[in-house]
């Protein structure tokens, strides 16, 4: 089973 | 003062095009450097970072900075009524816009059309890219790239990525079966059938192919697409966009539970 990652796990808010 | 004049039109068209399926509204901000953009899709999967450099503009004046909030439906709207051989010039006098006026001239100078679309006030939720040695690039055919997605897609909803020294693999895998197509470095002449591999070290990773396949509709804006991968990182999509810029897509990976 996958798990869709988010973008927020990589880039930082700002 | 901002005034942004495109020699052609039509690239701001396909711009629009291929991004308003993967985002409602947006943020312009524009620059003396130029013009930049960044938004997520809905789900905070996806990214697109657009960039479009002044010296790209036949003309361009930026007094001070400002942002321009958009939908892009409604720019969408707007922009079909330019033609695909008009010159687009997007203007504003005001320091804090509440509109933003778009002005369409046909080759010959004989038909000028006029447009002002209201501005919205979004909050950005920009996030910061760092710069990312990748450790796998694949340039190859946009047009090639697009096609091996859109294929995929019918098998599984989602395509692994596998890089080598001499060739990248897309491996799906679903209820019907299973499949893969690789395809090889290839420093052929013609842009349709080169594949320029650059590889530090072999990535394996999984992405989605509805994302994939909304980034592809930017194929019109560039023959060719960099795919740009490290392990455990999001890919990066990037179409140059000749001598204005790049509209880059980013794209979180999937991982098995």
């Amino acid at each position: 089973y996958e798990i869709q990652l988010m973008l927020s796990r990589y880039f930082n808010n700002q | 003062m901002f005034e942004a004049k495109l020699q052609q039109g039509v690239i701001f068209k396909k711009i629009v095009d291929a991004i308003k399926d993967l985002v409602k509204s947006v943020n312009i901000d524009a620059s003396t450097s130029g013009l930049s953009m960044q938004a997520m899709d809905s789900a905070h999967v996806a990214l697109v970072s657009l960039k479009l450099n002044e010296n790209g503009f036949k003309d361009y004046r930026c007094d001070r900075p400002i942002t321009l909030g958009l939908s892009i439906e409604n720019l969408s709207k707007i922009l079909k009524c330019a033609g695909n051989d008009d010159t687009i010039t997007l203007q504003t006098d005001e320091e804090e816009p509440s509109s933003l006026k778009f002005f369409f001239e046909n080759q010959q100078a004989s038909k000028i059309s006029e447009f002002s679309l209201n501005l919205m006030s979004l909050d950005s939720e920009s996030l910061g890219i760092p710069d990312t040695d990748y450790s796998s690039v694949i340039q190859m055919s946009s047009a090639e790239f697009s096609r091996i997605c859109k294929e995929l897609s019918s098998i599984s909803e989602t395509v692994e990525i596998e890089t080598s020294k001499e060739s990248v693999k897309f491996s799906v895998q679903g209820d019907i079966g299973a499949g893969s197509i690789t395809v090889k470095n290839n420093q052929s002449d013609k842009d349709v059938d080169r594949v320029d591999l650059q590889i530090d070290q072999p990535v394996k990773l999984t992405f989605a192919l509805r994302y994939l396949n909304m980034f592809n509709k930017a194929v019109s804006l560039s023959s060719t697409v960099s795919l740009n991968m490290s392990e455990e990182n999001p890919l990066m999509v990037e179409y140059k966009i000749d001598d204005l810029g790049s509209l880059r897509f980013y794209l979180a990976p999937k991982i098995s539970d």
